[in-house]
């Protein structure tokens, strides 16, 4: 049976206010990499990092997580894995 | 030994025009394609989705952008290669703009080559099949062959909305009968930024593929991306009609296409992976590419269209057909509707003609009703029924819905068994959805947390009224614990418009072209004016001001030279009729309901309302008064000729006489007039005149009677004497008048007037005094019976006992 525990990924989605340049700066403060605007969704960020677990039921603990008390970090989010079926 | 023969050129439309009008294609299972060929004889399906009439129309899809969200496209592939796209396609779980699929010994990655073969697998190219939008141009987006996450379905959602016109996705959470999931944070924002501003602001198409988990028992309420109001829903039917085994039913469907059913059935023809062909491609994936290529016929029909005029006019043209299910139902609206198949089969013959001369719908108003937060207890084997008046926010015309679009409704239940909770709604026009159904292997105990649950089975019905919601709870017998649920609160959400979507008040500019010969550009239908509109335009204009409105919010005069201005209210001297249009009151009028001088409410200056006619005159008539508070002429009181008030009379009509403030009827003397039987009645016998009925009601006695307290007589009785008196007349009136009260009887006034006296009392010089031999003297003699006597108390029998000796004395 498929695993019912949440799984949570290396990947952020981050919202950051100011720009591309403010959202690398603070990427690379925390060791995060930007991967860039996610879609067409506006001042919202993919950050990947690549010294945390790939996949653990555990959410992700370290000084990275420090990067939720910038100013500029409106709203960050560490991915779940979704279970998604083709029909 | 394949041999590609060149691809058709844009250039060569002649030579397509000719290869329409015989419809005939080189393609290798052209043939086999039998949901395209359904109207001739030899193949077995009854109802045709009309593509081929689309076809003739001169519509292929030609400049509308598809993507495949799904594991990736072969972009390579022969029977794609012309018409791949990629600007809309990217890879999202490789992070690069290839989207070519992951090869492997199964084959796992071969659903999105299969999906995008349906919508646009070049034409005439003796390879496979023929796309349904064969000149469209199609992406795919590499999104499933990895880790899904939110972010991975955002972006997927969200790449490129200026370009792609319409995202067709074939997948889903789990339909294992027991997930409830949907769209998180970041995919929910892809999907509102999507219409709100994907294709240049018309809003991006997004078409889903409902839920596959028939022989699961699922229901797709409980699959958040084709519960939204955003996506298409796609239900499946097999060739003969009949329900496909895979199906699950839900009233958030909107519509169907034809794909596989039983083992029997044909299936869907399609590219595969490897440069393939395939005759295998089943489920509801297979409808969702088709419904999107029929929808890319639609929109090169007219590329204006937004995502609520697509879903408008797919409600309006698909049809039941010879699709079998056990609820198919007409709402309110007149539209066919069930929960298998949504509005039924979809015809693209007449989805190009509706786009053709389609006007846009009205803006898209939002109604959020209250919550009812009261909690209600879902015992086992119960219903809980709740009523909600929905009011249709009237009081918020920016938000006033009264014809509707989709309903949603929000729910948060406690439950020990989530499957065992089956959920219907009724709108105020009677038409039942079933927003939930039991879910035999759901055990979960999580209830619903503000669960959104969506029907369009109300399309085009009235907002306003009553909807009652239904919870069942049909404890299987996997159930352990007896513990009740709850229904915690509930909301309607209501989308709709204010004004009917349909309306010809909206702007008359037709729009249709003569798509044979000309080819619709984007420079034909652009809007001239992109300022800001009046606040009094509804749904966009062609300049500032609130003449230039294409439709009003409000109300708008017509002038005679055939404008009109919108406006907020009607001015003085208007009214508004059904169509919100204002017309002239009657001149003397200032406000009112109608054209008609009867039909005023207030009048202009130096004019009063009459009450009874709702006319306006320039002074009250007779038998009316003027209210001065209201400006109202209204009626006097009955029988006044003119009055002042409501209650005083000044003048009577004939007839009747001024008896204080009221006019009654004068009765002949020997009668009275009875308020009750309106009448004048007889007095009794002996009054000459009366104020009433009954020997006592007498003012006046008839001849040879006499006055005694109000009645007439023909002898004083015993205790009264006989008076006479002179009137002022002159005239002598005898009348009987009461004894002094020591005498039995008596001839006159006063105590010395007695003729007899009471038992106990001796009559002595015209007096009445106690007769009584007195025996020994009292203890009370005295002052006690000084007052005794004083007080005439003496004719007591025990008084005068006690003071026997006094009350003897004379005096």
């Amino acid at each position: 049976p498929p695993c019912k525990a949440r799984i949570y990924t290396n990947h952020w989605a981050v919202r950051i206010a100011g720009g591309t340049e403010v959202a690398e700066r603070i990427a690379e403060k925390y060791g995060y990499r930007n991967m860039g605007q996610i879609g067409d969704l506006k001042d919202h960020y993919h950050f990947y990092h690549s010294r945390t677990i790939k996949r653990s039921t555990l959410y992700s603990r370290g000084r990275h997580n420090f990067i939720s008390m910038e100013p500029k970090v409106e709203w960050i989010q560490q991915q779940v894995v979704k279970r998604r079926i083709k029909r | 030994d394949y041999k590609p023969s060149p691809p058709l050129s844009l250039s060569s439309s002649a030579q397509l025009s000719q290869a329409q009008s015989n419809i005939f294609y080189n393609d290798a299972k052209w043939s086999s394609m039998w949901y395209i060929h359904c109207s001739d004889d030899v193949h077995n399906c009854q109802s045709d989705m009309n593509i081929m009439g689309a076809w003739k129309r001169g519509y292929t899809g030609k400049d509308v952008v598809v993507t495949i969200l799904d594991d990736g496209i072969e972009r390579n592939h022969p029977d794609l290669l012309q018409n791949y796209d990629p600007q809309a396609s990217f890879d999202v779980n490789g992070n690069d703009m290839d989207p070519m699929p992951r090869y492997d010994a199964t084959n796992e990655n071969k659903h999105g080559t299969r999906c995008a073969g349906e919508v646009a697998a070049a034409a005439n190219n003796s390879h496979c099949i023929v796309g349904i939008a064969y000149n469209a141009r199609i992406g795919g987006v590499r999104m499933l062959d990895g880790d899904v996450t939110d972010m991975v379905e955002a972006k997927s959602l969200s790449l490129q909305p200026q370009h792609i016109d319409i995202y067709s996705a074939s997948w889903g959470p789990d339909d294992d009968g027991k997930t409830v999931d949907g769209p998180a944070s970041l995919a929910r924002q892809a999907f509102e930024n999507g219409i709100r501003m994907g294709r240049k602001g018309r809003g991006s198409i997004f078409v889903w593929a409902s839920g596959n988990g028939g022989r699961s028992r699922d229901h797709c309420s409980c699959d958040g991306y084709t519960n939204s109001i955003y996506t298409i829903s796609i239900s499946s039917t097999a060739e003969s009609g009949r329900k496909p085994w895979y199906l699950e039913e839900c009233s958030s469907t909107l519509t169907t296409t034809y794909s596989s059913g039983e083992n029997y059935d044909r299936k869907i023809i399609t590219t595969d992976l490897r440069h393939r062909c395939t005759d295998s491609h089943t489920g509801t994936s297979a409808s969702a590419p088709m419904a999107a290529a029929i929808i890319a016929l639609a929109l090169e029909a007219n590329p204006l269209l937004s995502w609520r005029d697509v879903q408008h006019i797919i409600v309006k043209t698909s049809r039941a057909g010879h699709l079998s299910a056990p609820d198919w139902k007409s709402n309110a609206a007149g539209y066919n509707v069930s929960h298998l198949y949504g509005f039924g089969l979809m015809d693209a013959e007449a989805m190009v003609k509706e786009a053709e001369r389609w006007r846009q719908v009205p803006a898209q108003h939002v109604c959020v009703e209250s919550a009812d937060r009261q909690i209600r207890t879902i015992r086992p084997e119960h219903v809980v029924r709740s009523v909600y008046k929905a009011t249709g926010c009237t009081d918020n015309p920016n938000h006033h819905v009264i014809y509707l679009e989709h309903v949603v409704v929000r729910i948060t239940i406690t439950h020990p068994r989530r499957g065992d909770l089956s959920i219907n709604l009724t709108s105020p026009s009677g038409t039942k959805s079933q927003l939930l159904a039991n879910r035999l292997f759901d055990h979960s105990m999580e209830g619903f947390k503000n669960w959104e649950f969506m029907t369009t089975h109300c399309w085009g019905e009235k907002a306003a009224g009553d909807w009652v919601l239904e919870i069942y709870d049909s404890p299987s017998q996997l159930r352990s614990q007896k513990v009740p649920g709850k229904l915690k609160e509930w909301s309607l959400v209501l989308y709709g418009t204010s004004v009917h979507p349909y309306s010809s008040l909206r702007n008359d500019k037709p729009r249709s072209t003569d798509t044979l010969t000309l080819t619709p550009t984007e420079e034909e239908f652009t809007e001239e004016y992109n300022g800001p509109c009046d606040a009094e335009c509804n749904d966009g204009c062609e300049g500032p001001g609130p003449h230039h409105c294409i439709n009003c919010l409000n109300y708008f005069l017509k002038f005679k030279n055939n404008t009109r201005t919108c406006v907020s209210e009607c001015p003085s001297g208007f009214f508004h009729d059904d169509r919100k249009r204002c017309k002239k009151c009657s001149s003397s009028c200032e406000t009112c309901i109608g054209s008609r001088s009867d039909q005023c409410t207030t009048c202009r200056a130096g004019h009063h309302l009459n009450e009874g006619t709702h006319t306006c005159v320039a002074s009250c008539a007779d038998s009316f008064y003027l209210d001065y508070d209201f400006n109202i002429c209204r009626k006097c009181p009955e029988n006044c000729k003119k009055c002042n008030s409501s209650n005083v009379c000044t003048e009577c009509n004939p007839g009747m006489s001024l008896q204080g403030n009221r006019c009654q009827l004068t009765c002949d003397p020997g009668t009275y007039y009875n308020g009750h039987r309106r009448t004048c009645e007889h007095c009794h016998r002996t009054c000459a005149t009366c104020a009433g009925t009954g020997a006592e009601a007498c003012t006046k006695c008839a001849e040879g009677y006499l006055m005694e307290d109000w009645r007439c007589v023909l002898t004083c009785s015993t205790g009264y004497y006989l008076s006479e008196q002179t009137s002022d007349n002159g005239h002598m009136q005898k009348s009987c008048k009461m004894c002094d009260h020591s005498c039995y009887e008596c001839l006159g006034p006063g105590e010395r007037n007695c003729s007899s006296c009471v038992s106990g009392y001796n009559l002595e010089a015209g007096a009445c005094v106690v007769s009584t031999i007195c025996k020994d003297e009292s203890w009370a003699e005295g002052s006690f019976c000084v007052l005794v006597k004083r007080n005439n108390l003496c004719q007591r029998r025990v008084l005068q006992q006690l003071c026997c000796r006094t009350c003897s004395q004379k005096g």
